[in-house]
């Protein structure tokens, strides 16, 4: 509540990069995963 | 004055209307960017979750497909050591039966070694030596020992230049007798053959076994282990032999009498005995005669 409006998009832009880089790596992983499910096929 | 009055000048700014719209203004977009941050956030919790468990389930999926590539290797080097496949799969689930499962086929690895030690020890007592006594222009590694020999290999070395022959024993498929045949360092004309094993069957044929043995105990002086035994076969004579089937039998067994009889009259006890004998003979004779 304290914070001012500047910090909250600061804040908000450091959350939107986290999330990026976390469904990058889902993606990833996802990829591997199917790839190893298809070759165990 | 009345001009004054009613031409006065409104010298107020009006400053607080427009600080309260810029505040209010300044509250919605701070509270959209609170809203913003807390969906995103939620976002990022469920993605993490997500992630999370696409990690756990692709380590799994992973782990099966290590196992699997494994079990497939093993069965593909070494058939009998499938069942240990089972005990491998248990330790999957509990890592103190995997340490078990471990252990168990190291004492089984062990015990295979240690059987394997004792059938080499078995193996290596019963070595016997036999010195084969050729003529000189005969150069082939080929040994006349009465049993059949598949040749397997052939080998010369900086270290040991004289060529050997390595047989095995073709008589019987079970039959794991070895032989190696090589040429003596000190005599080019004798070859010396090393057994390895003992034959699981009879000789195959009695007529090869006995042609041309001369088992001479005094033969040449030759560097012998005093773990193997040694015999000393002369091979020369059994060139006489044409063919060795039963239809030679009486050109062998007369060849046998020539070799026993040159054997004995080289014994000076034999013709002590052989002289006493004679002339005990003689003097009865003389005695009938009378």
């Amino acid at each position: 509540k304290d914070k001012s409006a500047s910090e909250l998009r600061e804040e908000l832009n450091r959350v939107y990069s986290e999330n990026k880089k976390i469904k990058e790596m889902l993606e990833t992983v996802c990829e591997k995963y199917y790839a190893l499910h298809h070759h165990l096929e | 004055m009345d001009q004054y009055s009613s031409s006065l000048v409104d010298t107020s700014l009006d400053l607080t209307i427009g600080i309260t719209r810029m505040r209010v203004e300044e509250d919605s977009t701070t509270s959209a960017l609170v809203d913003e941050l807390k969906r995103v956030n939620a976002e990022n919790k469920k993605l993490s979750e997500m992630l999370t468990l696409m990690c756990d389930n692709y380590n799994v999926l992973r782990k099966q497909l290590m196992e699997y590539v494994n079990n497939t290797e093993r069965d593909q080097v070494s058939p009998p050591k499938k069942r240990k496949s089972p005990a491998r799969d248990d330790a999957n689930s509990s890592a103190v039966v995997g340490g078990v499962s471990e252990s168990s086929s190291t004492d089984q690895d062990d015990q295979y070694l240690c059987k394997k030690q004792r059938e080499e020890t078995v193996v290596k007592e019963k070595v016997s030596r036999v010195y084969y006594k050729t003529e000189a222009s005969d150069t082939t590694l080929v040994v006349k020992d009465g049993y059949q020999w598949r040749k397997y290999g052939q080998k010369v070395t900086r270290d040991n230049p004289s060529p050997r022959a390595y047989f095995k024993c073709a008589c019987a498929p079970s039959c794991s007798v070895k032989k190696k045949v090589q040429r003596s360092v000190e005599d080019q004309s004798v070859l010396v053959a090393t057994y390895e094993g003992e034959h699981n069957h009879p000789m195959p044929s009695q007529i090869d076994s006995n042609s041309g043995l001369n088992r001479s105990p005094g033969a040449a002086n030759r560097s012998r282990s005093l773990a193997e035994p040694v015999t000393t076969i002369d091979l020369t004579e059994t060139k006489k032999v044409t063919s060795p089937s039963r239809v030679d039998f009486p050109e062998v067994q007369k060849l046998l009498v020539e070799q026993m009889a040159s054997s004995l009259t080289k014994d000076p006890n034999f013709t002590a005995a052989l002289a006493a004998a004679v002339t005990g003979k003689l003097y009865q004779q003389n005695q009938t005669d009378k």
